[in-house]
Formats: structure tokens, sequence, C-alpha cells
């Protein structure tokens, strides 16, 4: 464990705890998309198989059970609690994710470590996360303002994320053995999905404005 | 290598 993967999976628990407050404190879920949050469901479903078989270390499994727990406990809140889901913007939240859920299984069974049952699971949701974002930052253009905690949201996922490309950068060094080709690079290809979000992000910090995406 | 990706990451 090194301080930029520890950083970076603080920087994931608060986007996720970010996004319950939002939803718990306000009783809504507008602007947030319930396709990426089903996405995420699916990438810690497929990447955690091991849970009950592989014990790494408490740490370890704890984040897993709170990842799953919290992104499930998100979906179930914008589908079925009575008053969340009347808020929740299905005539904006449109993205075909579908399509984003064959393309990477497809990809997991061309592209992985071994050919395993787990392995391809594994390198499905490590593909599956790098887009997850998608219809997200959709809906968030197609909406136009963003309201800040779901900009904070967007904002400590890409955070990180750049994290986790900063441990494989210091594990490479670090370590005679670095095969995680697939997380590195599917992890530039997300965190680049962010780049745009951060550039406006940053541009409304500065100018003390409220955040908006060019439509 | 042959035992797959790294497990200890999340």
């Amino acid at each position: 464990m090194n301080i930029f993967r520890f950083a970076g999976d603080m920087f994931h628990l608060i986007s996720i705890l970010v996004l319950l407050l939002k939803i718990y404190a306000t009783k809504s879920c507008s602007g947030i998309s319930l396709k990426t949050q089903e996405l995420y469901a699916l990438v810690f479903v497929t990447r955690y198989l091991d849970l009950f078989t592989d014990f790494i270390s408490v740490y370890n499994t704890v984040m897993k059970l709170v990842f799953i727990g919290s992104t499930a406990a998100i979906v179930w809140c914008m589908q079925w609690h009575p008053v969340v889901k009347r808020s929740y913007d299905r005539e904006l939240d449109t993205f075909r994710h579908y399509f984003l859920v064959g393309a990477c299984f497809v990809l997991a069974l061309f592209l992985h470590e071994n050919f395993t049952f787990q392995e391809i699971f594994w390198a499905f949701s490590i593909y599956l996360e790098a887009v997850a974002i998608l219809p997200q930052l959709v809906l968030l253009q197609r909406s136009g303002n963003v309201d800040n905690l779901t900009g904070q949201y967007v904002f400590f996922l890409g955070a990180y994320r750049a994290f986790y490309i900063l441990n494989w950068i210091y594990r490479y060094f670090m370590e005679q053995r670095f095969s995680r080709w697939i997380s590195c690079i599917s992890g530039l290809v997300q965190t680049a999905l962010y780049a745009d979000f951060f550039y406006y992000y940053f541009l409304s910090w500065k100018n003390n404005a409220k955040l908006h995406l060019p439509a | 290598d042959n035992d797959g990706h790294e497990k200890d990451e999340l």
C-alpha cells in the first residue's frame, strides 16, 4: 500500500459518500445519472468476485463491501425510494449504456491476463469503469448547470483515478514485477474522459462562477 | 505473470 493508492481509495470513498449525502440530505437525485450508477454497481460486482475466496486484508475486504453496498444503496434509492425517484431526470438520462456493457465484455474476451472466468470478468470491470462516467457526463452536458455536490462527485471520482495512475507509476519504479497494463491503459482512458470536465470545473472555480458545461 | 491481475488493488 502506498500513499497514492490510499489517497485514491479515499477520494473514491469520498465521491460515493458525497453522492449518498446529496441524495439523503436533499431527498433528490436530479442531475445524477442512474445509468452511471448501474454501471458502477456492475463494475464492483464483477471486479470483487474474489471477495469471499481471496482474503487480502481487512482494509481490502471492508472497502469492497462498502463500495458494493453504497453503490447498491444509491441505485436502490434512485429507483425505488418514493420521494427520491420522482426527481430522477429520466428523459435526460438516455445514454444507451448497454452498448458500453457489450463492448467492454467483448473487449475483455480478447484482452485479459488469463482466460479464466475471474480474469475475464476482472478485465471487463476495468474497461467498464473507464467508460462508466459517460452517461453522467452526457447528463451534465444536457442539464447545463451542475449543482456543486454533483460537481464534487465527478471531481473526486476523477481525483481517485488520477491518484491510481500515480500509484502505478510509483509501483513501476519500486517493484520488479509490473503486470498491470490493462488497469494502466484503461485508467489513463478513464482520466482523459474527465479532463474536459476538470477544465470547466477549474474555470468555474477560478471565476467563482456556477459550473456551466457547453451544450 | 501467471497469477493474473494484481489482487491487492481495489
